[in-house]
């Protein structure tokens, strides 16, 4: 079984270390509560 | 190169021209010889046919057709042969209890030139279901072979003993021959006619014709049938033969190829590269008209002789996990990245299943063995196990199991004891303490967190997973979400993948805070969700398997698509959340059971 997550385009950034695991084919073994990513709502803000 | 040949070497000797125009077939060797000059002193190389590469015109080397005829052997037995090139194998079906074993099995292969060339045969006794054993081997540099003059394209090859590579232990007789361009654009126009030409004529009308081009998946040409009727019906006798059409083709791949998808398996065509379509349709067709009996997918010959095939999932043997999934001689490792430990980390899975999966999920044919009943045997053993796991004599597994995954099962977190659990469907959806998984930025609702104990693989863009991960050529965001749920907002969003293995804990969470909109079932398969099956192209496993697709609103991340994939074994999925409830990231928001 699996669970699949879908975030909107550009509303989460993604820990760089599960990105670069799975840029590898590399999959990485978390647990429920472990950081995932955080929102990009802030920084877009602070962007503009 | 090559051994026992009974044909002496005659590399290099002259065709007969005697000054006429060279036959068709003595071009062909004349080519093949020029190809062993270049490649003479490059040493081979290494390359994969396992999933074409595109190749140019100077490394296609053409396409062989290799027949395992039959064999003469030293005892009576239940044989099968097993043909290897490069890092593929095919293996032959089992013959009758015999000494002179009978498998008229083909298969074509495509050679480049600084590919791999030489084939190795390896011939098995069967008598075992179990165990396979190698009794003889040959090897034969196909290039020597196809540059040799001939009168007939057979070889009778001595077979080696592996032990005594002195030891003759049988023959083996193989046809080899190198496809004409000519012939494989014949043989290429008469299989495409043969899909349309439903009242077996050999000819097509009009309308199977139109049929033919819709197929082609070429929009320009769908609109044109008319004119490319005409122009293809030469003889104006209002039928397009299996010469026409082969001409049409020739002419229209000149100008503007009309052929825009494979018509067997639907992959886009490049419509520039003619050369590299030429060799994905002549061997996707060759697999999908069912001419081919060798059967592939298979790393080694070692692996081809297994008599286990149809292990379709690491859940299958579930309930004797004792045996399934085991650590013994046969065990595989998948590596994983720990990220608690940071380090590397190996999970066992029996080999054996592994490389059934590979041969069921990745290759067409085995994808072809699931069509033809493998989806209901997978529902019917989802649902047989989902009983048997919910009955109170499955409690008595639950030792067994805690002692099998000691490592990876932490008793002390468990919320009640093992005595606690009546069946062992009970034990799998297990609670755990309150703060057993503690919640990353638990107050700040701007991070988000992880779902599941699981084993997670995360991409910027859904393009990017695709590159990376999901092969099945089907994927699409709006296939896994499905019809009722507006995807537009996700198409190219963040993916996150969590694969939940038998031994984790089996509760999914909720990965942000916000409310719940909706809940969609979708009903349908439930193929592995192993990266084996995920990573074939022939397979779609998210967007055929049974799911719930749920929606939460959230003030920090916008919309997030949350989907429960069912998979083989383990189909039932529940929810202990409801439309309209607000959540908090960490919440509890179901779990999977087995069931189907």
């Amino acid at each position: 079984s699996t669970v699949i997550c879908i975030f909107e385009k550009d509303a989460i950034e993604i820990d760089e270390d599960l990105l670069a695991n799975s840029e590898r084919s590399l999959e990485t073994l978390v647990s429920v509560g472990m950081k995932l990513g955080v929102s990009r709502k802030e920084q877009a803000e602070t962007d503009l | 190169m090559g051994h026992g040949s009974s044909k002496p070497d005659c590399l290099d000797s002259a065709d007969a021209t005697n000054g006429s125009k060279p036959s068709r077939t003595s071009r062909l060797r004349q080519r093949f010889r020029r190809l062993r000059r270049r490649c003479s002193g490059s040493g081979g190389g290494s390359g994969s046919h396992s999933e074409l590469k595109l190749i140019t015109s100077q490394d296609f080397a053409g396409i062989a057709l290799i027949e395992l005829i039959g064999a003469e052997m030293g005892f009576k037995d239940k044989w099968l042969a097993c043909l290897s090139l490069g890092e593929q194998t095919f293996r032959t079906t089992i013959s009758d209890h015999t000494d002179k074993p009978v498998w008229k099995s083909e298969k074509k292969v495509l050679l480049e030139t600084n590919g791999p060339h030489i084939a190795r045969i390896s011939v098995f006794e069967t008598n075992r279901l179990s165990k396979n054993n190698l009794i003889g081997y040959c090897e034969i540099d196909l290039f020597e072979v196809l540059t040799q003059d001939s009168d007939s394209d057979i070889e009778v090859l001595s077979l080696l003993d592996p032990s005594s590579s002195n030891t003759i232990v049988g023959k083996i007789s193989i046809s080899c021959s190198v496809e004409d361009p000519i012939e494989t654009e014949k043989g290429f126009a008469r299989r495409i006619l043969s899909i349309v030409d439903y009242n077996e004529d050999g000819q097509l009308s009009f309308s199977e014709f139109s049929d033919l081009i819709n197929a082609f998946g070429n929009q320009v040409a769908a609109t044109k049938k008319e004119d490319l009727f005409r122009e293809a019906d030469k003889n104006g006798d209002g039928v397009v033969s299996m010469d026409e059409l082969a001409t049409l083709l020739a002419i229209q791949q000149e100008k503007e190829s009309i052929i825009s998808s494979c018509p067997v398996c639907g992959e886009i065509l490049d419509n520039s590269d003619m050369l590299n379509n030429m060799i994905h349709l002549t061997l996707c067709f060759d697999e999908g008209t069912g001419n081919q009996v060798m059967t592939g997918g298979f790393l080694t010959d070692k692996q081809a002789s297994y008599g286990w095939m149809f292990k379709l999932s690491e859940w299958v043997h579930f309930s004797s996990y004792d045996v399934g999934l085991n650590s013994g001689s046969s065990a595989s490792h998948i590596l994983v990245f720990d990220r608690r430990t940071k380090r590397l980390v190996e999970e066992l899975i029996d080999g054996k299943i592994v490389l059934s999966m590979r041969a069921i999920y990745q290759s067409k044919v085995g994808l072809g063995l699931i069509d033809k009943g493998a989806k209901e045997l997978l529902q019917s053993i989802s649902e047989k196990q989902g009983k048997r796991m919910s009955s109170v004599e499955s409690s008595k597994d639950i030792p067994k199991f805690i002692e099998f995954f000691k490592d990876q099962i932490k008793i002390d977190e468990m919320k009640h004891p093992i005595e606690h659990f009546k069946t062992f469907n009970e034990f799998f959806i297990r609670e755990l303490k309150p703060g057993a998984r503690p919640i990353a930025n638990k107050e700040s609702d701007n991070v988000a967190i992880c779902a599941a104990d699981s084993r997670l693989m995360a991409f910027k863009s859904v393009e990017d997973s695709l590159r990376l991960w999901i092969k099945g050529r089907k994927f699409s965001i709006q296939g896994l979400l499905g019809k009722d749920v507006s995807s537009s907002a996700f198409i190219h969003g963040t993916l996150v993948i969590f694969r939940l293995a038998p031994q984790d804990y089996h509760r999914f969470h909720l990965p942000v805070s916000g409310t719940i909109e909706q809940f969609v079932n979708i009903p349908g398969c439930l193929y592995t969700v192993n990266p084996i099956a995920v990573n074939s192209k022939y397979c779609n496993v998210f967007t055929e398997n049974k799911r719930v697709v749920s929606i939460i609103s959230t003030a920090d991340f916008g919309k997030v698509a949350f989907i429960a994939i069912g998979a083989t074994m383990v189909g039932s999925i529940t929810f202990t959340k409801r439309e309209g409830d607000f959540v908090k990231k960490g919440d509890e928001f179901g779990y999977f059971s087995f069931g189907g």
